[in-house]
């Protein structure tokens, strides 16, 4: 489903040149569930915008399919991320001045969805991470955990064929965090959706069982 | 150090009434080391906004020493947690435009300290954080666990007489999330700093021996 071939990421800051990626190679298979660890700062949240297109690599290509994705302009690569992906960001990045529940119909407004059925979508997928009591809340309204889970259930309304979620259990209780766990390995059960995580958390190990260790920028093993 | 007698915290969100905390009393000793568990959404993180008076409770006490925090205006609340707290918030609330180096620089402006003195204790403990190859760094230049660390620095940097950390190694693997307990230990077995956590990581409870888990609002037990 997606090729990296030699991904390099270089940030400038000032005069100083950070290498966050310095040469990733990986395949990742339609319905895997793949997660990358590492030290904080190893190059996590990097490879993950890379791989979903949200941040360009200094040097290297990206696959999807037989698509190379640094081809595609700026309005191409939004739409392409619109129809295939979901994204769960590290700081949830949920619109402040939207409440739960526009914050998860959002993605469902740019595709083709009659109102009912955005309706019928955003209320089951809330009630799977257990807000339904909170959907008419902002996100300053609503404690860490709670942001977390309404990110979560915006990247799975749209039934995305792929899933990137950047540490999606830090801000949740075990008990939380296993609700999650369950129902992602649920959706890539019944819909084949492939699933890459970032995590420190080791539950999360026990659903995604291929590991990617990432040190400083390189890939150290794979397990 | 901390009294808290039958605190109740509610949230008025248009006509529904959210009671976040519903008869909250505790005591906390100088120098202990003391977590809140419970699941997202049971109140954690606004029991520690009251303890540190950066909220106010809807109904009860809080007393420091022997001083009744509800008393205190803004401007004196403010002076009295510059000159006694240390707080590490769930969203780190860095200032975006600021370095790392001036983000932990803060707090000592508005204390007594010469430029010598403020530049030693900034760099002592950004480099005990792990965090001296970023002091340039703004925000938005570094990985979430490293901008958790600049929060934690910035917390310490004063050596205030209590440190509140809202969920302080979330986004930290478990190397560097131990690194930042065992500094956090050796500031409360040498200054005798007290700290209050709240967290999801049992790491953490190796280090703060008395847990009080919350549930709905309520203290559930002590252990
Ligand atoms: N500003 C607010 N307005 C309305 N409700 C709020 C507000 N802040 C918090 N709440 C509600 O109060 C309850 C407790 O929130 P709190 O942030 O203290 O939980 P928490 O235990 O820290 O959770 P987490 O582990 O997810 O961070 C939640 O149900 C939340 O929705
Ligand atoms: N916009 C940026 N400008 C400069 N440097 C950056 C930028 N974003 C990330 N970096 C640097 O690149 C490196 C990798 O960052 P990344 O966010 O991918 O780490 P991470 O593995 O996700 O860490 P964490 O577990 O703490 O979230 C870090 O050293 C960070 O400081
Ligand atoms: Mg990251
Ligand atoms: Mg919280």
């Amino acid at each position: 489903l997606i090729k990296l071939e030699d991904i390099h990421k270089d940030y400038m800051l000032g005069k100083v040149k950070i290498q966050a990626l310095r040469g990733v190679s990986l395949q990742i298979n339609t319905g895997e569930m793949l997660c990358f660890m590492g030290s904080s700062g190893c190059g996590k949240s990097t490879l993950l915008n890379i791989i979903g297109g949200i941040d360009g690599a200094t040097s290297g290509k990206v696959w999807y399919k037989d698509q190379e994705l640094n081809r595609l302009n700026d309005k191409r690569l939004s739409r392409w991320r619109n129809q295939h992906l979901g994204f769960i960001f590290q700081n949830f990045n949920l619109v402040p001045v939207l409440s739960a529940y526009e914050n998860v119909e959002q993605p469902l407004l740019l595709g083709k969805f009659s109102r009912n059925e955005r309706k019928e979508r955003v209320l089951a997928m809330l009630e799977l991470v257990g807000m339904s009591e909170h959907i008419q809340h902002r996100p300053d309204q609503l404690s860490g955990g709670q942001r977390q889970r309404v990110a979560i259930a915006r990247a799975l309304v749209t039934q995305p064929e792929m899933v990137l979620a950047d540490e999606p259990t830090a801000s949740l209780d075990s008990t939380t965090g296993q609700q999650v766990l369950e129902l992602m390995q649920k959706i890539n059960e019944t819909l084949s959706t492939t699933f890459v995580f970032s995590t420190h958390d080791y539950q999360v190990t026990e659903y995604a069982k291929r590991i990617v260790r990432l040190s400083d920028g390189l890939i150290e093993g794979v397990a």
